[in-house]
Formats: structure tokens, C-alpha cells, sequence
């Protein structure tokens, strides 16, 4: 499914250019569940956006489902991430001024789903991730791991292929992450990719493999 | 150092109430680190923020250093918050359009610190949470762990007696978290007081006691 090949992310700040990235190799198979681990700053979120075509490399080739991601037009990349990709941020971003079920709704409406319809899936999947008596509230109305969870249903909404997930469980105690765990292994036995960055071993240790990430590199 | 009697905080949403705390009794006395868990949406960042005087309490007393907190003026509790407490937020709360080292400055110039010494004690602090090669960075030009990092420095750039840390380590790998704890067994050494939240149990035994929170109570 993916095939990353000399990924190189540089950032520029002034004169000093970081390497965020430095010639990172990675093949997932359909189907794969894999972790990431690695120091803060080590890259996993950079990597991330890239696998989730929300970030361009500075220099490699990014493979998705056999398409050369890098040659692709921004309409086109977008309409892989709606469609193929559930991306659940390090640092949730929310909507701030839109309620918890209309957060969640978001991609299903870009999907053109009818509003009785998107609107039970929706409280479906926050049900799930316990939030079921939280769907009036607005992002600042809710704790930091509930937040963190309306970012996770909003990702797993449109049931997709691919699941990009960056510390999903960093806010929450680990009774609610392993209510989120046994979740991602549903979707991961349906068949479906996920690539899990964590800093947690339990987390780690539900994915099939753990990728390692230090200063750039994969070792 | 700290006397919670009684405290409660109810927030409404529409007709519904919810009891995010309910009658909690808690005394931290002066020199203690104390942690915190609960399960997500328990009320311990609710807490937290009573206790750090940026919240009141529906009803109930809370007594910082034998004042009564409850009936100081909004100046007072400004002062009290900018010169006896350093708060680290779990959404981190930084200023986006200042650079690392003006956010960690901040609470320094509130406190009338000319830009020399302010300067050298910001950049002391930020090396101190391996930042130093950050400092002109802005918020969006780093990585979760490393705004987490931002957010330690600050609160512990003016050297507070009182700690209170809403889960520190949430987005930092278990290396970089020993890093911080080591830091904090510094500030418990020379007799400051610490609450800390965690959901991590590694963080938690640092502690010298760990407060347990369910649906708004402490048990
Ligand atoms: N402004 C608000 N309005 C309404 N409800 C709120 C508000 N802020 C918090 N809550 C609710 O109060 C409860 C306690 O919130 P709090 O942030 O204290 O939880 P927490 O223990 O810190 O959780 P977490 O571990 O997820 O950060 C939550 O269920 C939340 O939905
Ligand atoms: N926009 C940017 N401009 C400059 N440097 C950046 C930018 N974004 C990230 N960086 C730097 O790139 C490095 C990698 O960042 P990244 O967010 O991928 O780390 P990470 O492994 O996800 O860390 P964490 O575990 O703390 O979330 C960091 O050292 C960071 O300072
Ligand atoms: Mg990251
Ligand atoms: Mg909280």
C-alpha cells in the first residue's frame, strides 16, 4: 500500500536548516498494522503528514496504492485524504466553534452523505469512543482525552482504508486507550492499514511491527 | 499549602448540569509532590485550575497559603498566579505568533526582570528541557513534545513554589518524560511543593502520595 523511498524533509529557520527527515525507507502492505516509536522530535510527525498526504517531502518518492503521490494535483490529493484516509492529529484540530457531532460529521458531509444519515453514523462512532453523552458540547467544553477521542471518531467516520494515528492515546488513562485499542483492531481486522506513532509500550505492542525513529532516521 | 474543602464546579450546557467535581476535600501541605489520575473526563484538569486560581469553584473553600481564595480580587489572584505558581497546561496554551524563547520570557517580564537577566534565565531553563536549540522557533515550527517542553519551561522559569502540572508527559517518549522528572525531583528538593496529573504510572511514583479521581470525586 505504501511505499516510501529516501523520504528527505528539510525545514528552514533563518540560516539554520533542520533535518527532519533524512532518506527514510518504509514499505506497509495492505492490510498491516504497524507503530512508530521514537524521541520527541525525532520525526514521527513529519512522517506522518507525509504518508497522509499533507506534506510534500523535500526530495524521495511516495508511493500510495501504486500512485505516485508527489505527481498528483492538489484536488486529487484531497480527494485521497477524504476518501482513504483517516488522519488523527497529534494536536486533535478541532473546530473550535462547531459542535462535537458537527466535527464529526465534517467528512461525511464533504461525501455528500445525506443529514439522517451522516447523523447516525456520527453518534454512532462517538458512542463508541464513549462520547455519546457529549455530542452537544463545543471542543473548549470538553476535557483534553475527550477531545482527543472526537478527533479519533472523526478520523474512523468514513471508515477508511488507511488509519494514520499520532499519539491517539497521549491524553487518555489507559482503561479509555485500550477502549480506543480494541477499536483500531476492529478496523484492523476488517483489513484495513494502520500506522500508529506512540510513546506508550502497550500501545506499541498491539501492531504487528514497530518502526523506530531517531533523529530522522529509520534504524 | 493547599486546604480544598468541600469544592464543587458545575458547568451547564443547555438544561443539562454536569458535575465535573463534586465536594472535594483535598490538603497538600507545603513541600509535598502529589500526583493525580483518574479516567478521562474525571475532573482533574477542572482541579487543577481551582487550584491555580484561574477558575472558581461552583461552592466550597479553597485556602492557598491560609488565604482564602475565594474572596480575593482578580488583581490579587493575578499576583498570586504570576509570582508563587508555575502552571503547565495539557493543551499547552502558548503564544503562536512569539517566538519559544519571548513565550518563557513572559512571566519574566511581568515580574519587572530586566532583558539581560531575563534572557540569560530563559535560555538556561530552555537548555535545561533540551530545547536550546529552539529558542527562535515559533509553536507551529515544533514538534507536540517540544511545545509540551515550552510549556514546562515556562512555568518553571520563575522559579514558583507551587507546581501544577496537567500531564506533563503526554506527549513525550519515556526518555525525554525521565528528563522532565528529573527536573522536578530538582524544584521537590529545594522544598517546592508539586501536584502533577498523569495517566503514566512512572510519573505517578515519583510522587510522595497519588490522589485518585472518579466522576468528580476523590475516593
Ligand atoms: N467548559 C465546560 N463546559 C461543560 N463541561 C465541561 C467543561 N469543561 C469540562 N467539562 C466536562 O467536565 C468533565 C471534567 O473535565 P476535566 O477537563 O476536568 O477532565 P479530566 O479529568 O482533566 O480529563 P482528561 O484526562 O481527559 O484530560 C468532563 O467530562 C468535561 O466534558
Ligand atoms: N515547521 C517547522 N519548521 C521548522 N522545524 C520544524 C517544523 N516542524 C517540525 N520541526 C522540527 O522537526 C523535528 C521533527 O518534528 P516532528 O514533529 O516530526 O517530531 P516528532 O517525532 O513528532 O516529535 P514529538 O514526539 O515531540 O511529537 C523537530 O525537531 C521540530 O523542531
Ligand atoms: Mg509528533
Ligand atoms: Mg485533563
Amino acid at each position: 500500500l505504501i511505499e516510501a523511498k529516501d523520504i528527505t524533509r528539510t525545514y528552514k529557520i533563518g540560516t539554520v536548516e533542520i533535518h527532519a527527515l533524512r532518506s527514510v525507507n518504509l514499505n506497509v502492505r495492505q492490510g498491516e498494522y504497524v507503530s512508530v516509536m521514537g524521541h520527541s522530535g525525532s520525526g514521527k510527525s513529519t512522517l506522518m503528514h507525509i504518508l497522509g498526504c499533507l506534506d510534500t517531502p523535500t526530495s524521495g518518492k511516495y508511493r500510495l496504492k501504486g500512485m505516485d503521490v508527489t505527481s498528483l494535483s492538489e484536488e486529487r490529493l484531497a480527494t485521497i485524504r477524504n476518501r482513504e484516509i483517516g488522519f488523527i492529529f497529534q494536536t486533535f484540530n478541532l473546530l473550535s466553534r462547531a459542535s462535537v457531532l458537527h466535527n464529526v460529521e465534517l467528512p461525511l458531509i464533504y461525501r455528500g452523505l445525506p443529514s439522517k444519515e451522516r447523523k447516525r453514523k456520527s453518534i454512532s462512532v462517538l458512542e463508541n469512543v464513549g462520547l455519546g453523552d457529549r455530542i452537544n458540547h463545543h471542543p473548549n467544553q470538553l476535557s483534553g482525552g475527550e477531545r482527543q477521542r472526537v478527533a479519533i471518531a472523526r478520523a474512523i467516520v468514513i471508515n477508511p482504508s488507511l488509519i494514520l494515528a499520532d499519539e491517539p492515546t497521549g491524553n487518555l488513562d489507559s482503561k479509555t486507550g485500550e477502549e480506543i485499542l480494541t477499536l483500531f483492531d476492529e478496523i484492523y481486522r476488517e483489513g484495513n492499514t494502520l500506522i500508529v506513532v506512540t510513546h506508550e509500550r502497550y500501545v506499541a505492542k498491539r501492531a504487528e511491527r514497530i518502526v523506530h525513529i531517531k533523529d530522522g532516521s529509520i534504524r
